[in-house]
């Protein structure tokens, strides 16, 4: 009775929060809230990179600036919040 | 705190806002007070004004809609992104659009206002009991018509007080059918239903005919969502079924199986692996009034701070007795200024030719007194003074009155110094003696008493042996006859009222004989044989055996806003 039970995760259909990795989220997040900006792929500008990008977040945030995706900036990613981008072109 | 780039900001101060649509969550009064509620947040602390359009372009288009809403950024279903907004300017600019993916609430659960049944429109009580059992939800218990039901107090079997819950049987909102209810089964395209449809739209809002046929009536609304309904996933409105089969398993209650997020969810057919339809369980739900208090800041040329407690930080966080921060303050007051001094008041020209608003004393010319129609009673937060006087229910504030009798008619705003010339501005508490019909007034350290258009004061009131450190009486209930209390803050005392003097064993504190009131009420009265104790927006009813046996919105229960 003590063996874990086995999880199987379900791409519930038309649930559009995908099951995604935090990987995935955190690149989505930094884009969507102006962290990285997305003209950056045309090559318009110079990259920014993820862990410049994360410190930024983690300023914004009062977390501790490591430019890691860390577990409390993964958690902050998921906190429900307001669609305003915290950072302007 | 930060401003948008050029400081962006309306150019006048007195901002307009329409609601576009109301969310199938809320009530729509309790959606309108809470983004009334929401502007007041700004224009308690600037010299802006806000007024609600009904129609037209207003600077705020307040709107609810789910995933692609019509603009370049989509929503994202339940949870994540909860809200936009767009900073001043014209067109979209100035904007606020809610996830409709979200279960809008006041931030604690469902919000449930009731419709007919015997308790004035009351919230519903969760859990209450029924025949012994205790209910979590609105129930069809007892019923055999279907329709859900709830008790506005902790004891349905005691209080008997119950009320209906929203359902598409009793109402519908928005559409072209006036908030009439749904006709089952109706017929769309030449098929019937037999309960509400997205059948025909591609926003995913439930709609019902309220007719028994829509190709030939066109007559339709939106059907409000049930509190037992599920949230999003792909069948957002439909009840929970229970128990369900999942992955060959079977669920009785809400479960997080099959999803690494946590979230509770349930099938809304018998079997989840065939029928793939499902939606989250009610949950809080998010406070539409906190949201919008945000997003209102955006509207008005906020950007986002990065002060974890400031109203304009990112993440939705609940408080329950919400304040402005100092941060947002000096972000808003950075962009229109401060507030300064008092609310204006309208200048009341008279002229002897038209008929008059206010019923006037017998002059031999009707006087006509203009006052500003924007004196709204259901957009003041808290009253000066609420008391009854020849059987109606007088509210004041700041020089105006109001009144409702039985019926609950609503009238006023009425001139304090038409009918009481006597009087200041500001009245803190009054009642009608029961057996001399006086009425006694209270402001500060001051009584009047009127007998009709007689009038005997200012007095001070340490005249009536109340302590002369006594900054003033915020309420009076009649206990008997002769005999009156005077309440101010957690301490009453007992007036004799015939000796004018307060009685010997006074004061007394509120929470020894008045249990589960505040004891810091402004407005405490009696009325229709209970006491009312008010804090801000809501009161505490007790009834004569001191049980607080319920607890609701002035503005909706009592002026029946």
């Amino acid at each position: 009775w003590c063996v874990p039970l086995k999880s199987v995760y379900v791409t519930f259909p038309g649930d559009v929060i995908k099951n995604m990795t935090d990987i995935q989220l955190a690149d989505e997040y930094l884009k969507r809230y102006g962290y990285i900006d997305v003209l950056q792929k045309s090559g318009l500008q110079a990259v920014t990179s993820p862990s410049k990008a994360l410190k930024k977040l983690q300023n914004q945030f009062g977390l501790e600036e490591t430019g890691k995706l860390d577990q409390p900036t993964i958690d902050a990613m998921k906190q429900p919040r307001c669609g305003v981008p915290d950072i302007r072109n | 705190y930060q401003t948008f780039a050029g400081d962006l900001k309306w150019d006048h101060n007195d901002v307009t806002y329409r609601i576009l649509n109301y969310s199938p969550d809320m009530e729509a009064t309790l959606i309108d007070d809470a983004f009334a509620r929401a502007f007041k947040v700004w224009s308690d602390v600037t010299p802006l004004t806000f007024r609600r359009l009904f129609e037209g372009t207003a600077d705020i288009m307040i709107s609810f809609g789910k995933a692609d809403h019509g603009d370049p950024y989509p929503f994202d279903g339940k949870d994540g992104l909860l809200a936009h907004a767009y900073p001043p300017g014209e067109g979209i600019q100035g904007d606020a659009h809610f996830d409709d993916d979200e279960y809008w609430t006041l931030g604690t659960g469902p919000a449930i206002k009731t419709h007919y049944g015997n308790a004035d429109g009351a919230m519903c009580h969760f859990p209450f009991l029924f025949e012994g059992k205790s209910y979590s939800t609105c129930t069809a218990e007892g019923r055999t018509d279907g329709l859900p039901w709830c008790a506005t107090t902790a004891d349905y079997d005691k209080d008997q007080k119950f009320g209906f819950c929203p359902s598409e049987l009793l109402f519908t909102f928005d559409g072209n059918s006036n908030g009439a209810p749904c006709v089952f089964p109706f017929v769309f395209q030449g098929v019937k239903y037999d309960s509400c449809t997205t059948e025909g739209r591609t926003d995913g809002y439930r709609w019902c005919a309220t007719t028994a046929n829509f190709d030939t009536d066109k007559k339709y609304g939106f059907c409000p969502n049930r509190d037992t309904a599920v949230i999003g996933g792909n069948s957002e409105g439909e009840p929970c079924q229970f128990p369900f089969t999942f992955l060959g398993n079977k669920y009785s209650g809400c479960t997080s199986e099959g999803r690494n997020d946590g979230k509770l969810w349930c099938a809304t057919t018998s079997d989840y692996d065939t029928d793939k339809k499902w939606g989250f369980c009610p949950d809080r739900g998010y406070s539409l009034f906190l949201v919008a208090a945000h997003e209102f800041g955006h509207a008005l040329g906020l950007d986002h701070s990065n002060i974890k407690d400031a109203l304009m930080f990112p993440m939705y966080k609940y408080v329950e007795d919400f304040s402005l921060h100092r941060d947002d303050i000096e972000g808003i007051q950075y962009l229109y200024g401060p507030k300064t001094g008092p609310d204006p008041t309208p200048p009341v020209p008279q002229s002897t030719t038209s008929s008059s608003i206010v019923p006037t004393k017998s002059t031999t010319v009707s006087t006509t007194v203009h006052v500003d129609p924007s004196k709204d009673a259901c957009q003041i937060k808290e009253f000066d003074a609420i008391t009854e006087i020849q059987k109606e229910l007088h509210f004041f504030k700041d020089g105006y009155y109001w009144k409702t009798s039985n019926k609950g008619d609503r009238k006023g705003p009425f001139l304090i110094s038409q009918k009481w010339p006597a009087l200041p501005a500001v009245i803190h508490a009054a009642f009608e003696d029961q057996l001399t019909q006086k009425i006694y007034f209270f402001s500060e350290k001051q009584f009047w008493v009127y007998t009709g258009n007689d009038v005997l004061g200012p007095r001070k009131i340490e005249k009536l042996g109340l302590p002369n450190n006594l900054d003033r009486v915020d309420g009076a209930v009649q206990r008997g006859k002769g005999k009156v209390l005077l309440f101010n803050g957690e301490n009453f005392w007992r007036l004799d009222v015939k000796a004018q003097m307060i009685d010997r064993g006074y004061p007394r504190f509120v929470d020894t004989v008045f249990g589960g009131v505040p004891t810091d009420s402004h407005d405490v009265f009696l009325y229709k044989g209970f006491f009312y104790f008010c804090r801000e927006s809501f009161y505490w009813r007790m009834n004569a055996k001191r049980q607080v046996d319920r607890v609701g919105y002035v503005k909706h229960d009592l002026l029946k806003c």
